[in-house]
């Protein structure tokens, strides 16, 4: 219904679900992205549990205010060529923020995004 | 994981979209 309201603007369709089973079923109905509160909730609560101060980290995260750290996905045309030519590691790509890292916007890199999937903090 | 690859993105933290 989304995409025949909005023909020329195809937007970018994100859906709750209170039950992420149903993910693939939504993501076949035409969503993009798929949330669950309850999810995310019970998440924190077990993190918070286990690691107090969780909750305060997360919290952080999800503010969207001007100086306030977030996470941002750099995608290719925003990323040095370097890092592709050198092949670089998750370390070697780490270390070479790092050493650019500047006080109006410190940058730390925490993850990678291969198509579909995010990988945090990856092994070698 | 074993390198970058073309069309791969990064994940970061900062407090604005970076310029890596």
């Amino acid at each position: 219904a989304i995409d025949k309201l909005a023909k020329k603007t195809k937007p970018y369709i994100i859906a709750e679900l209170m039950d992420r089973s149903n993910k693939e079923l939504t993501e076949g109905a035409g969503a993009n992205e798929v949330v669950s509160a309850g999810f995310y909730r019970t998440g924190i609560m077990l993190q918070s549990a286990l690691y107090h101060g969780m909750s305060h980290i997360f919290h952080e995260l999800l503010q969207y205010e001007q100086n306030k750290t977030s996470v941002f996905i750099v995608t290719e045309k925003n990323i040095p060529q370097e890092f592709y030519d050198e092949k670089l590691t998750f370390q070697d790509a780490a270390r070479k923020i790092n050493e650019k890292r500047k006080a109006p916007n410190p940058v730390i890199l925490i993850g990678v995004k291969r198509g579909d999937q995010i990988i945090l903090n990856p092994h070698s | 994981f074993d390198h970058i690859k073309k069309g791969d993105a990064l994940v970061v933290l900062a407090e604005k979209f970076p310029k890596l």
